[in-house]
């Protein structure tokens, strides 16, 4: 399961 | 991604592009603060610690080391370059802004995602963004009357922060699990800091005159 915070934005 | 993120992301590049044109087509930095500018620097080399342990995608790790090495030069233009460093005036950009990287990294330590290094450098970068403008804001105000490029530069990064708005508001409304309170708070708090000077932006194209922030 992805990470639910994951940083994908800049 | 996002046609807001994307369009959101652009104009982040092109403030920065429009400001380094400003300072190498008249090797001059008048009217942009050294402060916010180092704000930035500090800003994309704390939030982007990650770019060692986790990858997201080409584009994502592209922007980041474009925006940790555009800030960095321009700091550097504005602190070493002999003809820009003259231009400065550090007499009118008196902003404390070592209150602000405290602060936010106060903040940092008690409000974050998770207690770890990266996190709390995250948190930090995304409170320091949100309030890294107003020396330049200030400095704006100071002087009164605004330079093409730099009403442009300020235009261009307020725009950014409204865009990246409707991307959360597009994220929340398609993405089931889309909740994302720090940045999101953080970012309404920054853009909002951008109202006033857009107000008299959007006044001074109306008019077509030249733009002026009252004392």
């Amino acid at each position: 399961v992805k990470d639910q915070v994951a940083k994908d934005e800049l | 991604m996002n046609i807001f993120r994307l369009a959101g992301d652009m104009t982040h590049l092109l403030s920065i592009l429009v400001l380094l044109l400003k300072i190498y087509a008249t090797k001059s930095c008048s009217g942009v603060s050294r402060k916010t500018q180092e704000l930035y620097a500090i800003v994309f080399l704390a939030r982007y610690l990650d770019l060692f342990t986790d990858f997201i995608s080409v584009y994502n790790t592209f922007m980041k080391i474009v925006f940790i090495a555009s800030s960095l030069a321009i700091v550097w233009c504005i602190r070493v370059h002999p003809m820009v460093k003259r231009s400065y005036d550090k007499d009118l950009d008196t902003f404390r802004h070592y209150l602000l990287v405290a602060a936010s990294f106060l903040l940092a330590l008690f409000l974050h995602e998770k207690f770890t290094f990266l996190e709390i450098f995250w948190a930090f970068s995304i409170y320091l963004e949100a309030v890294a403008i107003l020396p330049q804001l200030v400095l704006l105000q100071r002087s009164g009357n605004v330079d093409n490029l730099t009403g442009q530069y300020v235009f261009f990064l307020g725009a950014y922060r409204g865009l990246y708005i409707l991307n959360w508001i597009y994220r929340y409304l398609t993405e089931p699990r889309f909740t994302r309170w720090i940045a999101c708070v953080s970012g309404v708090v920054q853009t909002a800091l951008y109202a006033d000077f857009f107000y008299y932006y959007f006044i001074s194209w109306k008019n077509n005159s030249k733009l002026k922030l009252p004392a």
